[in-house]
């Protein structure tokens, strides 16, 4: 394991945390897209199946089951425990758009046609786009609170350091994995616009608001 | 082999 990869895993597992707490903490879950969250909780669920199936390491089944818990956590914040602050009205991207389609795709461009494999290549694809719904409510209500932008930016930042682990180990080990490779780099791109607002509004410190 | 390099990623 390189540093990138390690950074973009405590980068993914910091803004899990961060986002749990904000909720925990004000007791209320407004300003965040439920949509996203469940189709991270989808992803993360498609995506370590192999836990039953596979041992790699002890770091890797740590990872995956605190990514698992702490992402249905959040679910089940959002959807029962904070119920009353959830802001549905403002969350209004239609997640089978990308669910569907996405799951289409990943029947049709997979590396093996298991289902293991295809519910892995189906995760890795819907986390590419999983968090338009929440990027679609910031834009339509036009404000983020600052905690939920340190969110996004570490959320952001683990996919891009990901990308830079994958540039390594293709130098380094010979190895890549396209379909990961052109998932993540869709996945970063769609973070370019809030990364720009970030830096030059956020770490300035003003608050996100983009104009009416 | 590279499908069990891709599975040590999270």
């Amino acid at each position: 394991m390189n540093v990138f990869r390690l950074t973009g895993d405590l980068s993914h597992l910091v803004a899990i945390i961060l986002l749990l707490l904000k909720i925990w903490k004000t007791r209320s879950c407004a300003g965040i897209s439920g949509k996203s969250q469940v189709m991270f909780a989808l992803v993360f669920t498609t995506r370590y199946l192999d836990l039953f199936t596979n041992f790699i390491s002890p770091y890797n089944s740590v990872m995956k089951v605190i990514y698992l818990g702490c992402s249905y956590a959040t679910v089940y914040m959002i959807y029962m425990k904070f119920k009353a602050s959830y802001d549905g009205n403002h969350d209004t991207f239609r997640a089978e758009f990308l669910i569907i389609p996405v799951g289409g795709l990943a029947f049709l461009v997979n590396h093996e046609f298991t289902p293991l494999e295809i519910l892995w290549t189906f995760s890795i694809y819907l986390e590419s786009v999983a968090i338009l719904p929440q990027l679609f409510m910031i834009t339509k209500t036009g404000e983020a609170e600052t905690i939920t932008t340190h969110y996004l930016f570490a959320l952001g930042l683990y996919r891009a350091l990901y990308l830079i682990n994958w540039i390594w180990r293709y130098y380094f080990e010979g190895f890549f994995d396209l379909i990961a490779i052109v998932a993540g780099c869709v996945q970063t791109i769609l973070y370019c616009d809030f990364f720009y607002l970030y830096i030059t509004k956020v770490l300035h410190g003003k608050k996100l608001s983009l104009p009416a | 082999s590279e499908q069990n390099t891709k599975k040590d990623e999270l």
